[in-house]
């Protein structure tokens, strides 16, 4: 028997927001410490790592190991029946081939209840090599959204630099060039405002805007957003979603011929 | 010029 129980179903909509423009479908891995998912889109360029812990969820149980495989699309449609307020919770069998969604009311005046079927995906699961990163950013989200939505007018690819000064996003393309300077902020009010950079080595990567335009669908998640670099491996930008977890997605750079 | 690398060359199936 499994149960995950969020009195916010919102999270879940935005979790779901955050993935949908990546993947089409995704098995969803749970187990007594919380589910996870990990997968890679299409083209095996980006790769979307989600993890939401039991002990973030309202009410959670899962007495053994369960693999469901979602189609994103429709967990989508279900997920837009559920009210901005409303409770959720996730219910299935062991070895079911459907998974349950319920949603509540404030005062329980209205119960939901549908049931969608399950997949069987092949998938293939990625070992991430632990690194030490060069650099590690964290900045405002609705900043990072902001660039990467204007610097993709420019190019399909973006430079990121980062120096202990600050991080440098660029982008040319036919129309022109675009610069854009981020200093690391001396000092805030608030600390989801700030940004901070943590640099052994100065880096340069080119990704493309594409993919971190995609990621930046989690914005709503969280205030702060992290990018972790390294001279070339993946990138890792990361969004904590409160207290439940978080969403990791990792890039592919553009390398020299 | 630069080309788009795939994740397969950074990280291993397990």
């Amino acid at each position: 028997m499994f149960e995950a129980r969020l009195v916010q179903s919102a999270i879940l909509k935005k979790v779901l927001e955050a993935i949908k423009d990546l993947l089409t479908e995704a098995t969803f891995d749970c187990s007594d410490s919380g589910i996870q998912l990990q997968a890679m889109d299409n083209a095996h360029v980006s790769l979307v790592s989600l993890n939401l812990r039991s002990d973030g969820f309202d009410k959670y149980r899962c007495d053994r190991n369960l693999s469901m495989g979602m189609n994103l699309g429709n967990m989508t449609k279900i997920m837009k029946c559920a009210g901005a307020e409303d409770t959720v919770t996730m219910k299935a069998q062991d070895n079911a081939d459907v998974v349950a969604f319920m949603f509540e009311s404030k005062n329980q005046e209205k119960v939901s209840d549908y049931e969608m079927k399950l997949m069987n995906l092949d998938q293939e699961h990625l070992g991430i090599p632990e690194t030490d990163y060069s650099c590690i950013v964290k900045m405002p989200s609705q900043e990072f959204a902001r660039i990467c939505r204007d610097l993709s007018q420019f190019g399909e690819s973006m430079a990121i630099s980062c120096t202990k000064e600050g991080v440098k996003f660029s982008s040319a393309g036919d129309i022109g060039s675009a610069n854009i300077k981020l200093a690391q902020t001396a000092n805030v009010d608030a600390e989801e405002e700030a940004v901070v950079i943590e640099m052994q080595e100065p880096v340069s990567l080119t990704f493309a805007c594409r993919y971190l335009n995609s990621f930046t669908k989690a914005t709503p998640l969280s205030a702060q957003v992290q990018l972790s670099m390294s001279a070339d491996v993946p990138l890792v930008v990361e969004y904590k979603i409160g207290e439940l977890g978080h969403i990791r997605y990792y890039l592919a750079p553009k390398i020299e011929d | 010029g630069k080309h788009q690398a795939t994740l397969s060359s950074f990280f291993f199936s397990t």
